[in-house]
């Protein structure tokens, strides 16, 4: 699933 | 997180740093896009759509709330405060920044990871940031006299994305299925767009001669 932890970079 | 991010981040906080202070302490913008400015400004307002919604950690979101402070106060000074504004060079700084804004747009549209808003808006601002420079650059190649503080928050500016290169390569090797191949490619192109401008600031810095751009 995608996480949001995949923007994980400003 | 690992040191090319952090110093990647660094070197942006930096860049912005010493641009704000340029425009604070002389109260002056010359040889500064305003439209590169702007450009900026859109690309956080667009990339920190979930600032309050997705929060990953202290760092993540103080960063983000100083990128866009400084973005949107460095535009604010350079429209509305009365002394800075006068060093403005609006008849040389003519770079239509729709023509950089609606190709990405569209791109975004159909490139991108998800077709939601929010994944829309954020490869959008991956886009726009990889060509927002280019205002500055055209505008740096015109006046040609580059007064040293432009010079370092361009080379900054510059620097920040390619030390992210190195964190994309080594999250990579490190992470499992860390691909974004989106993210590499835009984040590659706007490194490159910085080449000639590396070449010609290394070249004044090692020759000890002051930074100028070929017509």
């Amino acid at each position: 699933a995608r996480s949001h932890r995949d923007h994980d970079e400003l | 997180m690992n040191i090319f991010r952090l110093a990647g981040d660094m070197t942006h906080l930096m860049s912005v740093i010493v641009l704000l202070l340029k425009i604070h302490t002389i109260k002056s913008c010359a040889g500064i896009s305003l439209k590169t400015q702007e450009l900026y400004a859109l690309v956080f307002a667009t990339r920190y759509l979930d600032i309050f919604t997705d929060f990953i950690s202290l760092y993540n979101t103080i960063m983000k709330l100083i990128f866009l402070a400084s973005s949107f106060s460095i535009v604010w000074y350079m429209r509305q405060h009365k002394i800075v504004r006068r060093s403005y060079d609006k008849d040389q700084d003519t770079f239509r920044h729709l023509f950089l804004i609606l190709p990405c747009l569209l791109l975004a549209l159909f490139i991108n990871e998800k077709f939601t808003f929010k994944e829309v808006m954020w490869t959008f601002s991956l886009f726009l940031e990889a060509v927002a420079i280019l205002p500055q650059l055209v505008l740096l190649q015109r006046t040609r006299n580059i007064d040293n503080l432009t010079g370092q928050y361009v080379f900054l500016l510059g620097a920040y994305r390619a030390l992210y290169i190195l964190n994309w390569i080594y999250r990579y090797f490190t992470e499992p299925h860390y691909v974004h191949w989106i993210t590499w490619i835009s984040g590659l192109v706007q490194t490159l767009l910085y080449a000639d401008f590396f070449y010609y600031y290394f070249n004044s810095w090692k020759n000890n001669v002051k930074l100028q751009l070929p017509a």
